[in-house]
């Protein structure tokens, strides 16, 4: 057989050490391109959201510059007259939606702080917020469970849908805990 | 091997890469709502 | 050098005026109201009055926006954002006096004032960055410069009629600008670099919205120039953290390219390969999986696929690349052209391995020599074939110059020269057309009239490899393999170096199951 790189014992060889070498592993089996974070079965184009090379995630839609009529540009105008973000005056659709629209964000965990705060609870394993319904106590309830019927959050619909069900304490999140510095925004 | 040319590609690689570019370099100073990223929990929605 | 007198200090005054005019509610839409009374304080300081005098103090608003960035990157008190912000308050407003500038340069009907003002600021950024690059080295920051281009190309990008009219100028002139700043030239801007070329409106300009494609030979020759910086390391398999960060976001970019233009990547794939380090095989394989949107694939897998009668293989790939042109030197290419006319003088033959081998540090063969003779004589035989009336097959590619040309370098040339030559020819197989047809009769060609088990083990070597890497995986190489093992005529599996070991034995069954 060819007994240099060129041949199969040469490719054994490469491929062999690429499971012990990571260096390797790139060129070797490859990375699984499925995972670098862009959706190759979209229907769309993907570069009109393509945020960056180092980044696997697409631009949020709030992140998408637009050539805007100057008539739109009204911050400058405005900023000094703008009523400080102060969350706990907002109501509880504006606070999903800055929850939903700003993954990896300070105002996800904010809003996330703030849902709390008025008894929403973040089901880790189900990835949904709940509350009880109002006035309804729980069927069930002991020390680690409760059963009963409670409002989701379905953000797919956006609305409050009531269901029964049992809710393991130990499955929701604790109190968000925002970082220890908030970056500055004069209007926070 | 490498000539010497690559390997000072590769130190000025190296320091570069200490300092990547952010999204928001491209983007407009947004003076309201700026970008503050921060790690979120796993099981909270990023995209 | 030799700045007049005071100069420094006018600029210094003008753009910290232009800053706050620029940030003032009173600047007006797009800033016009506040351009129109800063013009007339250029004019009054003088700066307008000489081309020397407007690229010196261009040159010096650029240092003076760059040290202020320096300045703020080195507070480690405040947060990145706020640095940030810092930095665009002041870059920002300068990018907005060019656009400025560079639109009300010359009256509106003169494109030419307001190109050549635009190459020459973007001269002098790129002058003062790699100047700064040489200075700083490892010091050396990307935040001004990049702000500055994308911006400046953003602002540029607006839709106004004035800018409409100079659109592929301006493009050019970007273009130009980040080959001259390319990874090889400005290595401590690389990631800035491939952020900018592959910025959404950057990429919809040049591959989506620029008419005819006439974007489409600068967008490539951008990516040849991030392959080439590549290469050296991902053929030595050097790939430390910085390194590999930087080929997972090409592999990125590139799959953007495959999604939404890979009509684009099929025009360009043979410049694009001849760039590529022959083991980046997953990055070449992406490039060579690209086919035409419009394009049906027939199912590789579908039992008794019959090639030959598909209709795509009598059409040729678009090849925007003068491969003819690279095979050098004239006295080689007029030898060539000989052999293929007349099957003569046989010693060209013999002359052919001493011709591909190269004196190059690190390679031993010239590749883009080898590429482009494998590609040049195989469209000379679908040429030759098609004028005879015939489609080629195993019959119809056999006993000609083509073929003695292939047949030869396959026995004459040592295991690397071989790789290197077969590799050239899988390059070629890709989405259903003739080019890839007639590859793939002539490996298998090659692999049925062997006269030593090497050249079958070698051609097997070049296909496998890029099959067990992850996908994607081009058309034309898996109808090739599954035609090499299926087919009884290359009794395949009788062949002792697919059994020489049981972890080979165990790869091939494995990638035979998944191919059937």
């Amino acid at each position: 057989m060819v007994p240099d790189q060129f041949g199969i014992v040469g490719l054994l060889t490469f491929i062999k050490s690429a499971e012990t070498d990571p260096s390797l592993v790139a060129l070797a089996p490859g990375m699984d391109l499925t995972t670098l974070g862009l959706n190759l079965n979209s229907p769309d184009n993907l570069y009109s959201t393509f945020q960056s090379p180092w980044v696997d995630l697409p631009c949020r839609p709030q992140d998408i510059d637009f050539h805007v009529p100057a008539e739109y540009l009204t911050n400058i105008y405005v900023r000094d007259k703008l009523a400080p973000i102060k969350l706990n005056r907002y109501g509880e659709d504006l606070l999903f939606f800055l929850f939903y629209m700003n993954g990896g964000d300070v105002l996800q965990l904010a809003a996330a702080a703030e849902l709390y705060n008025r008894d929403w609870r973040y089901h880790k394993e189900e990835r949904v917020w709940i509350t009880r319904a109002p006035g309804v106590e729980p069927v069930v309830k002991t020390n680690a469970y409760e059963r009963g019927t409670y409002y989701f959050f379905d953000a797919q619909n956006w609305r409050k849908v009531a269901k029964e069900f049992h809710l393991e304490y130990d499955k929701l999140e604790e109190r968000p805990s925002l970082p220890p510095t908030l970056h500055h925004n004069p209007n926070q | 091997p490498l000539v010497k040319e690559h390997l000072y590609q590769l130190t000025m690689g190296e320091a570069a890469f200490h300092h990547l570019p952010h999204p928001s370099d491209s983007e407009r100073l947004r003076h309201y709502l700026p970008r503050n990223p921060c790690p979120t929990p796993p099981y909270y929605p990023q995209l | 050098i030799d700045d007049p007198p005071g100069l420094h200090e006018k600029t210094e005054y003008l753009l910290r005026e232009w800053v706050n005019m620029y940030h003032s509610p009173a600047a007006g839409r797009d800033s016009t109201k506040a351009f129109s009374a800063f013009v007339q304080q250029m004019h009054q300081q003088g700066i307008l009055k000489t081309d020397d005098l407007i690229t010196r103090f261009f040159r010096l608003c650029t240092e003076m926006c760059v040290d202020l960035c320096y300045r703020a990157l080195s507070e480690q008190t405040h947060s990145p954002t706020l640095i940030r912000a810092k930095c665009f308050h002041t870059l920002d407003a300068f990018v907005r006096l060019i656009a400025l500038l560079v639109k009300h340069s010359g009256d509106n009907a003169n494109t030419v004032t307001k190109i050549n003002l635009l190459n020459k600021v973007l001269g002098i950024v790129a002058g003062v960055l790699l100047q700064d690059h040489e200075v700083r080295q490892t010091e050396f920051q990307q935040l001004p410069y990049h702000r500055i281009f994308i911006m400046l190309f953003i602002e540029l990008n607006a839709p106004e009629h004035i800018l409409e009219n100079i659109n592929f100028q301006v493009l050019t002139a970007f273009c130009n600008t980040f080959h001259i700043l390319r990874p090889a030239k400005a290595p401590g801007f690389a990631y800035a670099w491939l952020e900018l070329i592959s910025h959404r409106v950057f990429i919809g300009r040049m591959l989506a919205l620029t008419p005819q494609q006439k974007g489409w030979g600068m967008y490539a020759q951008l990516l040849i120039d991030l392959f080439k910086f590549l290469s050296p390391f991902l053929r030595n398999a050097e790939l430390n953290k910085p390194t590999h960060f930087l080929y997972k976001g090409t592999l990125r970019v590139l799959l953007v390219l495959l999604h939404d233009f890979p009509e684009f990547l099929c025009d360009y794939h043979y410049a694009f390969c001849d760039v590529i380090s022959p083991n980046c095989i997953q990055m070449r394989n992406l490039i060579l999986s690209a086919f035409p949107r419009n394009m049906r694939l027939p199912d590789p897998f579908t039992p008794n696929l019959k090639v030959d009668m598909l209709s795509d293989i009598q059409h040729p790939p678009r090849i925007l690349s003068n491969f003819a042109n690279m095979i050098q030197p004239p006295s080689f290419k007029k030898d060539l052209d000989s052999y293929l006319k007349t099957r003569s003088p046989v010693t060209f033959l013999s002359d052919l391995r001493s011709s591909l081998q190269s004196n190059e540090p690190g390679s031993r063969y010239n590749i883009p020599l080898m590429n482009a003779l494998v590609l040049y004589a195989g469209t000379q035989a679908i040429q030759h074939i098609h004028t005879k009336g015939l489609t080629p097959s195993m019959s119809t590619i056999a006993h000609s110059s083509h073929m003695d040309i292939f047949q030869n370098l396959a026995v004459d040339l040592d295991t690397e020269g071989r790789y290197l030559f077969l590799t050239a020819i899988a390059n070629q197989l890709r989405y259903p057309n003739s080019h890839t047809h007639y590859f793939s009769c002539t490996l298998l060609y090659l692999f049925a009239e062997a006269n030593t088990e090497a050249i079958q083990e070698q051609i097997t070597r070049v296909l496998l490899e890029r099959l067990i890497v992850n996908r994607p995986h081009p058309w034309g190489l898996l109808i090739t393999f599954i035609e090499l093992i299926k087919n009884p005529q290359f009794k395949f599996w009788n062949h002792e170096f697919v059994h020489c070991a049981p972890e080979i034995e165990k790869l091939f069954e494995s990638v035979a199951r998944s191919c059937m």
